[in-house]
């Protein structure tokens, strides 16, 4: 099935 | 000092419960810009970006950057208690340990206070990257509202296509399926309007669980703005009329 991604991958953290 | 008047107040009651479900606790950034928020939620799937520019208030003053946390399910509560045509005006002194909320009654009849606790919340502020979207689809905000509400009685994902023929909503549950497709619709009054915009056909799949709370800030907007590029969180966005938007995120699934 497919996973949920987290926004952390995408997008930087501070 | 900062304070924001607003005579529409009814848009602050709207805004917080556009964001309320999806997060608890949350810092608003005061600016000469404007008030502003970014958040995620608990899981890390979602974020809420809000601009609530200061030249849409009728008086506002920042005298320096100020961050104020709020409990959004206690701001909601008092917030609650301003009347839908009441002037909403927001302040807090250079302190900051708590936030004024003062409503008037638009005859001037009724005056309330309500002061609210504020408390130091660690966030995680995220760069996100300005992005060129494989397709942007504008399409009436209740319309959007109604196909999430509807698919997620089917099934807990929707798998979101974007072609140059349309917008197609695809869901699977134990019961059967369902596709609901918008087909590109110029021919009707603005608000009406579907309009697909695209580089490149995209398809992705996202929680309906996420994008039904995001449906939340639809009094906000006629019209809402999807933008999808392959393998990036889907952009979900509500422009506030003359005074900016609730801008949200969601990570998509992804096919191990």
């Amino acid at each position: 099935g497919a996973e949920q991604a987290s926004l952390l991958s995408f997008f930087k953290g501070p | 000092m900062f304070e924001a008047r607003l005579v529409q107040g009814s848009l602050l009651k709207k805004v917080l419960e556009s964001i309320k479900d999806l997060v608890t606790d949350a810092n608003f950034d005061c600016s000469n810009n404007g008030f502003a928020l970014q958040a995620m939620d608990s899981s890390h799937v979602s974020l809420v970006a809000l601009l609530l520019r200061s030249d849409g208030f009728e008086h506002y003053r920042c005298d320096r950057n100020m961050t104020m946390g709020m409990n959004l399910s206690n701001m909601s509560k008092m917030l609650k208690c301003a009347g839908n045509e009441d002037i909403i005006t927001m302040k807090a002194d250079d302190t900051g340990d708590v936030v004024t909320f003062m409503f008037e009654s638009p005859d001037q009849d009724k005056i309330s206070d309500f002061e609210l606790k504020l408390m130091d919340i660690d966030s995680e502020h995220l760069g996100i990257p300005d992005t060129e979207y494989a397709a942007t689809v504008k399409m009436p905000s209740s319309e959007f509202m109604r196909i999430c509400r509807d698919l997620s009685s089917i099934g807990d994902t929707v798998t979101i296509s974007v072609s140059k023929d349309g917008v197609k909503f695809s869901t699977t549950g134990d019961i059967g399926q369902a596709n609901i497709t918008c087909r590109q619709n110029t021919s009707v009054d603005k608000e009406e309007q579907t309009i697909i915009e695209l580089q490149e056909p995209v398809t992705l799949t996202f929680a309906l669980r996420y994008l039904n709370s995001f449906t939340k800030a639809t009094p906000l907007a006629p019209t809402v703005q999807l933008q999808m590029s392959k393998e990036l969180p889907v952009v979900v966005q509500y422009l506030i009329a003359d005074m900016g938007y609730v801008r949200y995120y969601l990570a998509p699934k992804i096919e191990d």
